[in-house]
């Protein structure tokens, strides 16, 4: 139907096992240490009318230099909430509660809990750092924690508190990749021409 | 229902899953 999104071309043809292993490959194949991949889909709201950046699908590597005792950032109340969170989350997805020391209650590291509540975000046109990149076709490249400090841009602020220092987003078609580090990357085209040439769905 | 809350929750799911096996591993 011509009401419909264009991001829904991408659900149909592109299921989400395909957007996961070009996120996957995106990543693991890459010269660099990126903390994780994210595909903003692009869709139209149904009350405003109005393009809409929305959670498509998130491939998360963590940090490869992470030593195994790091002390967090999150306090231990932030902890206990994250565990909390955590475990709810596995219970509604499993269908049962987890059971006493099981993997969900390790610690929850800053940058999977910044991962985590990006699946609750969206970007109007234009807004964020994932908006920025579609409203104008260009890619947003954040490199130091000094920049993404700097950024107006709320996601940007965010996510450096979370221990990142780079944060990427670059167009694709009907939506937006973003690429986060908590290690400091220098832009470089190799990286926005694999974007285009995976996430190329009309190819 | 939405492509978006799906999108989620497959994510959620995989992301849980393969956060089990970084711990386990570790």
């Amino acid at each position: 139907p011509t009401s419909s999104s264009a991001s829904t071309s991408i659900v149909n043809d592109f299921n989400q096992d395909t957007l996961q292993q070009r996120l996957q490959g995106l990543i693991d194949t890459a010269r660099e240490s990126w903390t994780y991949a994210i595909f903003w889909q692009s869709s139209i709201d149904d009350y405003s009318g109005h393009s809409v950046l929305g959670w498509g699908d998130g491939y998360y590597k963590g940090e490869v230099n992470k030593p195994k005792t790091t002390q967090s950032a999150a306090s231990l109340a932030e902890q206990q909430y994250r565990k909390r969170v955590l475990r709810e989350l596995n219970s509604m997805i499993s269908g049962t509660p987890a059971p006493e020391n099981d993997a969900v209650d390790e610690e929850v590291t800053d940058t999977e809990w910044f991962f985590l509540i990006s699946m609750t975000q969206s970007f109007a046109n234009g807004n964020g750092l994932p908006g920025q990149a579609a409203f104008n076709n260009q890619p947003v490249w954040l490199a130091g924690s000094d920049r993404l400090l700097a950024s107006h841009c709320e996601r940007a602020r965010q996510g450096q508190g979370f221990g990142l220092q780079t944060i990427v987003c670059i167009p694709s078609a009907d939506g937006v990749i973003e690429l986060g580090s908590t290690e400091l990357i220098l832009q470089n085209s190799d990286v926005m021409k694999k974007v285009r040439v995976s996430f190329d769905f009309n190819n | 229902q939405s492509a978006v809350p799906q999108a989620r929750k497959a994510s959620l799911a995989r992301f849980l899953e393969k956060r089990k096996e970084r711990v386990m591993s570790s």
